[in-house]
Formats: structure tokens, C-alpha cells, sequence
């Protein structure tokens, strides 16, 4: 199983409908500092259910949708899309290519896709249970943070050791 | 279920010490449940001996070697429950040359079944990819992004230079 | 002498700002009490504005930009009350190469009156030194320390082009 | 005022006497992972009097003696000197030349000298009182701990503001 494509639109700093064409083994994501390296990072994460603002580095739910900048007005969506090529079957939907959607209004309101239809967080979270993928889980290493794999507490490294079992 | 838990800890156990010997050229490394009657509640306690130096709690360890450390640890978890993806920013931040050669390698050996997306400002780092996918501010507060391919696939890789 | 702290914090307030817009080229930056009839106790909240962006929690910013804000913050504290001496651990790990250029801009400036001593892995943060300190561990777990001195006195250096 | 001389022995991985003679102006400590630069920083801390061991990476007083290595035993003593050049009369003592020294034996004892006499910890703190130096101040940057300057809790950058104050 592997990602395809993600696509951002109104993310963070992703004004602009912006498109990853992604490949298998390793790919390297760079540029100067603020650039936007690690909002890619929090885009996968967000579209694979993240909810803790904390650890998207926000306040509230609507930071993740772009605030303006000199020359443009805040917008009033953030969409990401997630593409993956199941041919292995890794994830328990019968489907060879999966897409999975979040968008999320300035009203606060949420609205997920599967395969574009629409569904529920749930669905997409419950999708990915037990396969070491998720947004809360060992597969995202963020900025800063390798550290705390080191951490004796059981609440840090928990999801680590639970996911593995 | 926490006899299958126990497992899975012993496994991670085994391949950390593996895995960190690889990345420090030798010494011993540990991983313990402070609590063995109740894994899933328990702390959890490291203990590092890197090689030539004494046994020590992780917390006397350099910036870099707690690097090294943890990712030791990550890989460790990705040989005992395989995931097919893994999105790394920026862990190599604090490691010196000879030590992102030895994080590269270790990454080339997971890749074959890991699709591995890492963001980095190191060049070396950068030197692993197939990809490279370059981010940009040219209208600013507005992220693009533009995408290299910089290798063709792993096996023509292997073929070419009988190529010549 | 809580009317110390007030005038010292306005101080360091304004220096915040012009070495912010020194660093990032531009954009505002702030530092609130939020409580200023308790100023000792009170919280503070960092409000930054890098140029082209919208204003926002810091928390939103880059690690570099995080690391670029905190170095200016702390030479803004460096101006209003300035120490001798300046010890600094990798706080260039975060940054690209523009910003270690600005970051080393910025330690020039103030190295007439402050002594610093920069821990780094950076060649360019290194070119800034008159000594460099090489540790080493030829003896496995046992460190040892070469000097070599990089630069002839600032006041030489300042001549010499003119001795051509 | 600037530091003249730093003389560590039997302080964490300087196992043997190590002397850095420094200058005014900028310097750099370079070298690969974990061969004792932070170790410095550290140093320069415990000698002005730092007695958190947190801050210095440990769990007891003494985790800074040297504990051994395959070809050494440990020491049973740390000790460090830091030489100050004070003509600028900056510290409130009548010496243009200022030497500062603390040893901390396996015992738990620690001894502390100021230009060679014996002398409190409480001596040497006070010596550095409202000059911006001393382990507890902003003039001496941990690594990987530049972002706390920014927190927003009082108590984390409570001694910047009080220091320079
Ligand atoms: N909702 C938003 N709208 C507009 N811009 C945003 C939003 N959220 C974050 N940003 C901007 O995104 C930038 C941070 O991007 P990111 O963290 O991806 O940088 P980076 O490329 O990882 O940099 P570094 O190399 O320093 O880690 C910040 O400048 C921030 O202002
Ligand atoms: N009491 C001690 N006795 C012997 N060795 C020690 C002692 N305390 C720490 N060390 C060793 O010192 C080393 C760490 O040194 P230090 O933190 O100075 O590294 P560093 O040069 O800053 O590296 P990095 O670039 O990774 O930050 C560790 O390997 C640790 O084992
Ligand atoms: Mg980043
Ligand atoms: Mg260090």
C-alpha cells in the first residue's frame, strides 16, 4: 500500500490548490525556513482524522484554514485529499484506490469523503485501525519531537507500543 | 490482551539492540518495563551503553546521541509491526556528518517496503531520494510546490552501471 | 521595584521589535504582559508578524521561525541589560542558510562588547569564529580539546585589506 | 570582564585535565556527536554554582565525576576553574584577575574556591548577583532549548526578565 497524491487547498499556508504527485521509497521534502514543509506533514495528518489542535501546532480547529497574507483574503475552506493505491488489500475496503477527503469550514462544520462519497470521521479513522496508519501513530515523526520516543512516561509512548501489538 | 502486547515488546526489544548497534558501531541497548505485571500502564525505562562509554541513564547522552537513540527505537517498532509509510521531519537536525550517513543507510534498508517522505535541510539526507519535492514561497504567506525526480527506479539503479 | 521591570520590559519591547525586523527582513513582532498591574507574575504572550503573513500565535510559526524569534527576543534582552559573556548551544540547528547568515549578521554585531562561545555543527556559524575549540574522543569516553586560532586580532583584520 | 581560562578535570567525559584558554570576541566548540561539547556549556554552568540537575542533564550530583570507560575506572572527584579577567571592575571584588573553582567528590561533599581560598557556594553566586552571569540567567543558551524563551508561562523565562531587570 502506498500514497499516490496528496492535494491541499486552503490548508495553512496552501492558498493555492497545490498538488503531490507521490511516489514509492523515499522522497524529501525541503525548502527555507516557513516555507511550508511541515504543514505537508500536518495536512496527512489532519486528513487522517488528526483532532488534537495541539498537534498542529493551532489553538482552534480554523487555524488550519488559511488566514490571509498581504495580497490575499483569508479564505473560507481547508481541503485535503489523500489518494492511495490498495492493491495489497492493507486496507479492509474493496477497493484497489482508495481517496479519503476532510474539509473543514470557517462555521466549523467538518465534511469527510471516501472514495467521494460522503462519511462520517469515523469511517475513515476506523479504516485505518490496526494497520499502524493513522494519525496517531508511530508512521508520523513531527518537527522537534524524536525525543520523546525516549520518554519514560507510558502516556507518550503509548500509541507506540499499543499500535505495535 | 497483554500476553500478545508482550510479545511485540519482546520483539521491539531485541531489534533495538540490533539496530542501535548498527547505528553506534557496537555497544548494548535496552528497552524495560518498570512494570512487567501491568505492560500496558507501566513505565517505560531505556538504558543506553553506548560503545567505549559506561552504562547511563539516556538523559546524560549528547543532544545527537538521543537522536540517534530514538530513531534506533522507530525502526525498531517499524521491523516488529511494518508500516507501509513513515513521515520523518526533521529528526536529523542534530546529527553530525558521519552519523546522517549511518541514518541514511538504515533508511535505504527499510525502503524497499516503507514509503519513506522526509523532510530535511540536510544535503546528504536529500541525496537518498527519488524524489524531491521543493517548497516555496515566491508570493509570500503562499506555499508551492515544485517536484524533481532525481532517480530512475532502484533496479534499472542496479543495472546501470553495467550498462556502461 | 516593580516600575524597573516595567521600564526594562518596554525596553526590551522595542528591541524586540527592530531586531525582529533586522532577522526576518521586515514584519512586526510584540511582547505583552497580560497582566501588567502584576508584572512579575504575570504571563507573557509573544505576538509575531513575519513580513507578507498574517499576524498569529507563535505557535503556528516554523521551527526555524520559532528559533529565528527566540534568538531576537533574547539579544533584544541583550541590549536592554547586556552580560559579558554569552554562551550558545546549537540554536542554529533550525535554520536554512539565509537564516544562519542573518543569525551570524546579528552575533557579529554585538561581539565588540559580548564574549560569545557558540557550540555548532554549522560551517558557516563556524566562519564567524577568531578560535575554533575541537573536541574530540580519540579515547573512547574520554574528551580532549584542539584550539586553533582562525583570525588574527579584529583591529588587524580591519587594516589589513588596505596593507594590499 | 571576559573568561580567560576554563580548566575542567574529572568533570563528566573530561576525564583527564583539560584546559581551554579563551578570548575575547567569538569562539566556536566543533566536534562529532557526543565528544563533549555540551559538556562545556555544562561545565560553565556547575562552576558559577548551577545546582539543578536537570539543567545538567543528570539525576544525582554526582552523574558529573567522571564514571569510567572501557579502558578507565571512574574518578572519585570533578573539578573546574574558570579564570576571569575583571580590570573592567565589573564583579564587586578588588582583583583585576578572578578565578572561581568547584569540586563535588563521590562522597557528596563539594568544596568551592574563589581565587584559591576557600570559600560558600553562596560567595561565588552572590559575586555574580545583577550582572546578567550565573547559571540561573539567560546569558547561557541550553541546546534544544532556545524555543523556551518563548513560552508563555512566567516561571520558564521568570529569570530573563527578573535578570534584567
Ligand atoms: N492557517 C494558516 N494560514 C496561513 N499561513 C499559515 C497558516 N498556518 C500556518 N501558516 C504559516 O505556515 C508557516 C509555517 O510553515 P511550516 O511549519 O510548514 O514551515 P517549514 O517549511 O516546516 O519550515 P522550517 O524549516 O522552519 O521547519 C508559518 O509561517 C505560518 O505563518
Ligand atoms: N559523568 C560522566 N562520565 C563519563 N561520561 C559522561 C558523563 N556524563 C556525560 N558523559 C558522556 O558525555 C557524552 C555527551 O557529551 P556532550 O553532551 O557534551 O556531547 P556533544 O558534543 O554536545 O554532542 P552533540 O553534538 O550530539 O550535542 C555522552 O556520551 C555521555 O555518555
Ligand atoms: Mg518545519
Ligand atoms: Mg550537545
Amino acid at each position: 500500500m502506498y500514497f499516490k497524491q496528496l492535494e491541499l487547498f486552503g490548508f495553512k499556508s496552501f492558498a493555492q490548490k497545490t498538488s503531490l504527485e507521490l511516489e514509492k521509497g523515499i522522497s524529501a521534502v525541503v525548502g527555507p525556513n516557513g516555507c511550508g514543509k511541515s504543514n505537508i506533514a500536518d495536512a496527512i495528518r489532519w486528513v487522517l482524522g488528526e483532532q488534537k489542535m495541539r498537534v498542529l501546532r493551532g489553538q482552534n480547529m480554523e487555524d488550519v484554514i488559511f488566514n490571509g497574507s498581504d495580497d490575499r483574503h483569508p479564505l473560507g475552506m481547508a481541503e485535503v485529499t489523500l489518494a492511495l493505491d490498495n492493491s495489497s488489500g492493507r486496507l479492509p475496503l474493496d477497493y484497489s484506490e482508495i481517496s479519503i477527503t476532510r474539509r473543514l469550514f470557517r462555521s466549523g462544520e467538518s465534511e469527510y469523503y471516501l472514495n467521494k462519497l460522503p462519511c462520517r470521521r469515523k469511517d475513515i479513522v476506523e479504516l485505518f485501525m490496526g494497520t499502524g496508519i493513522g494519525a496517531d501513530c508511530y508512521s508520523l515523526i513531527e518537527q522537534g519531537r524524536i525525543d520523546l520516543l525516549l520518554s519514560p512516561k507510558p502516556e507518550e509512548r503509548r500509541y507506540i507500543f499499543e499500535d505495535a501489538a | 490482551t497483554q500476553s500478545m502486547f508482550m510479545e511485540a515488546f519482546e520483539q521491539i526489544r531485541s531489534h533495538f539492540f540490533e539496530i542501535f548497534r548498527h547505528l553506534f558501531g557496537g555497544g548494548r541497548a535496552n528497552v524495560l518495563l518498570l512494570d512487567p505485571s501491568n505492560p500496558l500502564e507501566s513505565e517505560i525505562e531505556i538504558s543506553v551503553h553506548p560503545p567505549g562509554k559506561k552504562q547511563q541513564s539516556i538523559s546524560l547522552l549528547s543532544g545527537g546521541e538521543r537522536a540517534l537513540t530514538a530513531i534506533a527505537l522507530l525502526f525498531a517498532i517499524f521491523k516488529t509491526k511494518p508500516s507501509p509509510f513513515c513521515v520523518l521531519d526533521e529528526v536529523d537536525a542534530a546529527l553530525d556528518d558521519s552519523n546522517i550517513l549511518r541514518f541514511t543507510r538504515l533508511v535505504q534498508m527499510f525502503s524497499d517496503n516503507v514509503q519513506f517522505i522526509i523532510i530535511t535541510h540536510n544535503k546528504r539526507t536529500m541525496e537518498l531520494a527519488n524524489v524531491l519535492y521543493g517548497v516555496t514561497m515566491e508570493e509570500r504567506g503562499v506555499s508551492q510546490i515544485v517536484s524533481v525526480k532525481l532517480k530512475k527506479s532502484p533496479a534499472f539503479e542496479f543495472l546501470e552501471p553495467s550498462v556502461t
